[in-house]
This record gives C-alpha cells, sequence and structure tokens, in this order.
C-alpha cells in the first residue's frame, strides 16, 4: 500500500491511473460536490478512443455536451467562453472529431491539479487511507 | 436503443482504469 500512496502524490494522472486511486478521488470529489469534473474528465478520455464511423461516437459527444458543456455545470462554469462555442459549433456543424473536447479537458484536468488533487493530498479521506 | 445516461456512462467506464 505505501507503494500506492507515493504513486498517488507524484500526479494526478498516476492517481487516476490506478483503480483504487481514481475511486478514493471520485469519493472525495463526491464530497465537494464536483465529481462531474472527474466524470467529464474520463468521458474526454473515453470519447477520444471511440470509432468517429460508429454512429454511437455522435451520439455520446451529443451527450458529453448536453451533459457538461451547454448548461451551468460545474464543468461549463469553469471553461473557458471561447472552449464551449468551439464545441458548441463543432455540435452545430456535427462535425465531430476525436480531439473536439481535448481543450476542455486541458483546462479542467489543470484546475484539478491546482486545486482539487492538492486539496486530495491533505484531505482525511486521503490521510485516514495512509 | 440505449439512453443517454447509458451512453455516457458506457464512454465513462471504458476509461476508468482496471483492476490489475
Amino acid at each position: 500500500p505505501d507503494l500506492h500512496l507515493v504513486r498517488w502524490a507524484k500526479s494526478l494522472h498516476s492517481l487516476l491511473g490506478d483503480q483504487d486511486g481514481a475511486h478514493l478521488f471520485r469519493t472525495f470529489l463526491e464530497r465537494e460536490k464536483c465529481v462531474d469534473t472527474l466524470d467529464f474528465w474520463f468521458a474526454c478520455n473515453g470519447f477520444r478512443q471511440m470509432d468517429l464511423k460508429d454512429t454511437k461516437t455522435l451520439r455520446v459527444a451529443k451527450a458529453i455536451h448536453k451533459r457538461y458543456i451547454e448548461n451551468y455545470s460545474v464543468v461549463a462554469r469553469q471553461l473557458k467562453l471561447a472552449t464551449k462555442f468551439f464545441i458548441r459549433d463543432c455540435m452545430k456543424r456535427q462535425q465531430i472529431d476525436s480531439t473536439m473536447f481535448d481543450q476542455a479537458q486541458a483546462e479542467i484536468q489543470t484546475l484539478m491539479e491546482d486545486n482539487a488533487y492538492q486539496m486530495f493530498l491533505t484531505s482525511d479521506i486521503y490521510l485516514d487511507y495512509v | 436503443i440505449d439512453s443517454e445516461d447509458d451512453l455516457l456512462q458506457e464512454c465513462i467506464s471504458s476509461a476508468m482504469p482496471k483492476k490489475k
């Protein structure tokens, strides 16, 4: 377990690459009422791996857009206006691309690294696990 | 047809780390 904890503290990526780490971070974000940021981050990764020829991919893009971008969700509120416009434009023209959520994901990731992740490493949830 | 929520959940789950 010690190795786990050292790895989780190394970077957000190493935390999220580990099943137990991602689960514990999710529990923490649920309590902080911003679990959507993590779900969005994973949804972007999942979307990037999808086949653009599959009709399902457009439906998933629409679902991500509706759930996280076009409302006042915790994700939408943290994204730059230009980033939201870009995604909205892609959706309007139905021009789906594997990288269409990359900028939005990068913005959310930076915010998670600077805020939620730092808070997590000093939280009782993490320290109790230690 | 899967609902929007199911599709989204499936997409999120596909990217979650698997048990080593």
